[in-house]
């Protein structure tokens, strides 16, 4: 059974994917308590094992490194999360890039000029939600007959997609806009209610009325 | 040249690192 | 054995990888010859395998369907490639996302404004370079007592990194600037030489002089 520990700041939804996939194949994952990002993460002990010096970062009980918040959820998983078959395993990597390339991109572009963590730019925020759309749309399609994005049960690609998704959902996804995707808020309604789910991102709260934009 | 033609109607995260460097600060700042 | 079609535009570094792959694995696919880049992927058929229009696309002889160049390399490569244990396989993701997320973007950054693909930003450029340069000390690094990236043979990381790197060695990595990367060099060169590699690829010209950015 993988053991090991976890570096990363509070509240990183990229840290979320690898302790909500322990909390399923009952991986021992601790967060390091001691970290504190923008200094742990640059000494030089840090950027030996890890040396792009980014978070999550995880180290295994008997000294394995790994970073990549993917490759850290794929190895504290087991089986039944990282698919059955060649191709069961080939569609759970197919959304997580989906999520990595097609969701993130357009999420930061959002919800960063939201929260004030980036400028706002009129045509990029515009066109990241035309973006969000139609990633949610592709979902809402795949979902119309299906529980899960792979197979019958929750998998890796449930957990990244609905991970990446928690940003939007929470900041700037109103009943309003999210409305017209209903499959894929039935889909994110199951995947957070989870126990493995809730008891590492804890109860989500939707967004309700987007922020203004601090120009 | 026709990948040219193709790449230009790809989608790229060109200025990825921008939205790296500034996640980091936010998130370094509220650590600190 | 994985027999199918891949739908892609010539040239296409992201086909590149599920074709490298296939040669190791002797999976056969094929390139679909009645493509048409723009058009094809724009049909009703086409859109309702591959809802998001994207290529590579790839669908198998038995009505199996694939998105994302890197998924339809992980389904068509063998278990050498993917890696041996589980530690291994999180390996292999790790440098296919470090190729996906911290060289792409940089290299089509850089590439791209050269190419006259997109408009040049002289910050954007700027940084891309920086970014580049990390991430091959990063590679060098690793590859300073490692002949290939994760384990003791070729591997997808191997496959995905370098095929990540092509448009950066030919178009833009002048022998001024990638001098200082020994172990990188080394290492993509025995790569691209594998027969597998050449035989899909072909000789790759390594960039002599930058082409003059089309302002």
């Amino acid at each position: 059974m993988v053991a090991g520990t976890l570096y990363t700041y509070p509240e990183n939804f990229r840290a979320y994917k690898a302790l909500i996939a322990a909390k399923y194949s009952s991986a021992d994952v601790k967060v390091a308590s001691n970290f504190v990002f923008g200094e742990t993460n640059k000494t030089e002990e840090f950027l030996k094992k890890f040396p792009s010096g980014k978070v999550p970062a995880f180290e295994s009980t008997d000294g394995k490194c790994l970073q990549d918040s993917n490759a850290i959820a794929y190895y504290v998983a087991n089986d039944q999360l990282r698919g059955k078959s060649d191709f069961e395993k080939s569609q759970v990597l197919q959304w997580i890039f989906f999520a990595e390339t097609e969701i993130l991109p357009a999420s930061c572009a959002w919800v960063f000029p939201v929260l004030g963590i980036i400028q706002f730019e009129k045509k990029v925020f515009e066109r990241s939600k035309e973006d969000v759309k139609s990633a949610l749309n592709i979902l809402d399609a795949h979902l119309l007959t299906r529980t899960y994005l792979v197979g019958e049960r929750v998998s890796l690609a449930d957990i990244v997609v609905a991970c990446t998704l928690l940003h939007l959902y929470t900041h700037v996804l109103d009943p309003e806009f999210r409305k017209p995707f209903v499959n894929t808020n039935r889909w994110f309604t199951t995947v957070i209610n989870q126990s493995q789910f809730k008891e590492v991102a804890g109860e989500v709260k939707f967004c309700e009325k987007v922020a203004e934009v601090d120009h | 040249m026709a990948l040219v033609a193709a790449l230009s109607q790809e989608k790229f995260w060109f200025d990825k690192s921008k939205y790296d460097d500034a996640e980091a600060a936010y998130y370094q700042k509220s650590a600190q």
